[in-house]
């Protein structure tokens, strides 16, 4: 079974059953296919969902590594011939290819008519027996690969003759090897051409029968501590350019500057931290200068001395230097009264 | 909120992708439990909140007050667990990528 394809895995059961039999954990296969969209019908996202399915069940890595990555194929007719282009430009730099499958669906054989060929009975009674028909059109995968500025046919990469199976159905064959040469090449579009020797019918234009390619990676760059805003944070809250994202859209040139009292320890009293004395010892003392300041009657504050300066000072110096907040008589008759 | 234990540990988390603004390119999941870490790492730890030795030192030299301005220890998760997402890449093709430290199982004081 195609998505059985990957050798350390259990054969999945055939694609054809969907999704249907399995219910999320987190929400029914519907809303996954829903989320898909309009591509929620075609074979690609449904090996996905199942992939996702197992991993999300068992804890199965998908294929060995960390990561999988599908491109659809888009079908164009070159030279009377069906040519399937896949564009593998989104694989990260950092994700290291471990194998990669094309999956493509056969169409049931067309058997050739039966050759009529002129036959002259040797034996009275025997009658011209049509031969049988002869084997079906064997089929031709060919891969290319195009680096994205040239319009030439571009590099063969790998060719395969494929007995059409007796009946239609999906097949995968690993193509690892085309992969990481191309990309090794710089060359991330691959054409694929699925060749039985017959005139393109279109049939296969937008079916649910599309090939597609599945690469299995380990992304190196995932355990970076911030590996999953790489891929799906897709708008910088803070896009270049912009103003500093401190400053409020519409705010003038706010004077303040946002700042935080040294509180060496917890504070014990409300006595503002001393303000000329700036214990040289403390090595991360804030040095604010007047500008940086608020207008105003405050002046600067300056961080408490640490308890063994304070220790050392006694209180009387650093009461006497620090400022107590001078409140009106009638405010501090009304706090001893409380 | 109120009756949770103040001492360092896991508290409940369920993060939605629609919240975040992510939820049009991530199909599955449309959310996880992520929880968090907070509580105090105050001098004595216990063993529950398993701390580090270095976490153990720096909490007695900030009981003891031998250096100002120590902060207590931090409560941080200490186990995680990954999360498989399946999205849409930026050409609209389904990824699916196995993220670690997605979400916490224990918390600790480092």
């Amino acid at each position: 079974n195609h998505m059985a394809v990957h050798p350390s895995w259990s054969a999945l059961p055939a694609a054809a059953d969907g999704l249907q039999g399995d219910k999320d954990s987190q929400q029914s296969p519907g809303d996954m296919a829903a989320a898909l969209g309009p591509g929620a019908q075609d074979m690609v996202a449904v090996h996905m969902l199942r992939l996702y399915e197992k991993y999300s069940r068992r804890g199965a890595r998908p294929g060995g590594g960390n990561t999988v990555r599908s491109f659809r194929a888009r079908l164009e007719v070159v030279n009377q011939k069906t040519v399937y282009f896949f564009n593998l430009t989104s694989m990260q730099d950092s994700e290291m290819i471990l194998t990669a499958t094309f999956h493509f669906y056969s169409e049931p054989p067309r058997w050739p008519r039966a050759r009529e060929v002129f036959c002259k009975p040797r034996v009275k009674n025997m009658s011209c027996r049509l031969l049988p028909p002869g084997p079906p059109a064997r089929l031709h995968l060919l891969f290319r690969s195009l680096s994205q500025n040239t319009a030439t046919q571009g590099l063969l990469r790998g060719a395969m003759a494929l007995m059409p199976p007796p009946r239609g159905l999906w097949q995968a064959k690993d193509i690892s090897s085309i992969i990481k040469a191309a990309r090794r090449d710089g060359e991330l579009l691959l054409s694929a051409q699925l060749d039985s020797g017959e005139k393109d019918t279109g049939a296969h234009r937008h079916s649910p029968h599309m090939p597609y390619i599945l690469v299995y990676a380990n992304d190196l760059a995932i355990s970076e501590p911030n590996s999953v805003a790489v891929t799906l944070q897709r708008y910088d809250p803070f896009p270049a350019g912009d103003p500093e994202p401190r400053a409020a859209p519409n705010s003038s040139a706010d004077p303040r500057v946002r700042r935080a009292t040294q509180a060496s320890g917890p504070l014990q009293d409300n006595e503002l931290p001393g303000l000329d004395e700036r214990p040289a010892h403390v090595p991360h003392a804030q040095h604010y200068h007047k500008h940086e300041l608020w207008p105003s009657p405050f002046r600067a504050l300056k961080p408490r001395p640490g308890r063994k300066d304070r220790r050392k000072k006694g209180q009387d110096t650093f009461a006497a230097s620090s400022q107590v907040l001078d409140f009106d008589e009638k405010t501090m008759q009304k706090a001893r009264r409380r | 909120q109120w009756d949770e234990p103040r001492v360092c540990s896991r508290r409940y988390l369920k993060v939605d992708f629609a919240d975040i603004g992510w939820n049009e390119w991530i199909i599955s999941p449309k959310s996880f439990d992520a929880y968090y870490c907070s509580g105090a790492c105050e001098f004595p730890m216990p063993k529950i909140v398993r701390p580090s030795n270095h976490a153990t030192i720096q909490s007695i030299v900030r009981a003891v007050g031998i250096v100002p301005g120590i902060p207590e220890p931090c409560c941080v998760p200490d186990k995680m667990s990954s999360l498989g997402v399946l999205f849409l890449d930026e050409n609209k093709n389904v990824v699916l990528k196995v993220y670690p430290n997605m979400s916490v199982e224990t918390c600790a004081c480092r």
